[in-house]
């Protein structure tokens, strides 16, 4: 089955 | 210090029930040009954007970059005091220690104010960049179908497959017990009349959790339409626009198999 990704590496802290 | 007059306490009320199941404390960035609400779910599966522009205020001041640390809990309850209709100014001082909200309602035999007092916290939370996405599919369609889709497939399933393809955009649950799947053509007629439409540069299939995406269409309420961005391994963007700004969800897929 698949598995929930994260949004970490996606958005950079400002 | 921030001083803030919107014309119906409805709009908060609504934001607030948009986005108070996925982030519990959150910071209200007020500065010249409006509100702006950004965090992410305890999981960091979901983030929320939520912009106010200045000029959606009946009344707007901010002297200098304000951030207002709420419990959406608390602001919750004290805005369940607010009629839907109620003038509702918001306003706070450059100590930020304290909200204060008002208000004001007009009826056949008298005026009425309230005035409540809620207390803000310190949230130490990093502002993300969030980095402009040329998606390979973009859709909008009423916010009423994709409430209903949703909450529909959320019944079969755990996780919905949106596939975005030359037919159309297709909705597809695989439950244990039964599956679904929902397909919605470009209709020229519905097109024409600006109900919706569907752009694609390349197919794109991913796979989200429904849980979420039930939670985001609490959006409804603020707007008749959806759109959805998308790209193959990126989070999708559901956002609805509103006169006075927007609120936006980003929503990692699911991955592997």
């Amino acid at each position: 089955a698949k598995q929930q990704g994260r949004l970490d590496g996606f958005f950079t802290a400002k | 210090m921030l001083e803030a007059k919107l014309s119906e306490a409805a709009l908060l009320k609504r934001l607030l029930d948009a986005v108070k199941e996925l982030v519990s404390d959150a910071n209200f960035e007020c500065n010249e040009e409006g509100i702006q609400l950004q965090a992410m779910d305890n999981s960091h599966v979901a983030l929320v954007s939520v912009k106010l522009y200045a000029s959606g205020f009946k009344r707007y001041r901010c002297d200098r970059p304000l951030p207002l640390g709420v419990n959406l809990g608390s602001l919750t309850k004290v805005l369940k005091c607010a009629k839907d209709d109620d003038i509702c100014t918001l306003k706070a001082g450059d100590d930020a220690d304290i909200l204060s909200l008002t208000y004001e309602a007009k009826s056949a035999y008298a005026d009425r104010i309230a005035e409540y007092e809620m207390k803000l916290m310190d949230i130490d939370a990093d502002q993300l960049g969030i980095p402009d996405t040329d998606y390979d599919a973009s859709v909008t369609m009423p916010s009423s179908e994709f409430l209903r889709i949703v909450r529909d497939l959320s019944l079969l399933g755990e996780s919905v497959r949106i596939e975005v393809s030359k037919e159309g955009i297709r909705f597809v649950s695989d439950g244990e017990a039964a599956n679904g799947n929902i397909l919605i053509k470009q209709n020229a007629e519905a097109s024409g009349k600006k109900k919706g439409s569907i752009e694609m540069n390349s197919a794109v299939t991913l796979t989200f959790s429904l849980k979420y995406l039930v939670n985001f269409s609490k959006s409804s309420s603020l707007s008749k339409k959806v759109q959805l961005m998308m790209s193959n391994d990126v989070p999708l963007l559901v956002s609805y626009a509103f006169n006075q700004g927007h609120i936006r969800y980003y929503l990692a897929p699911k991955i592997g198999d």
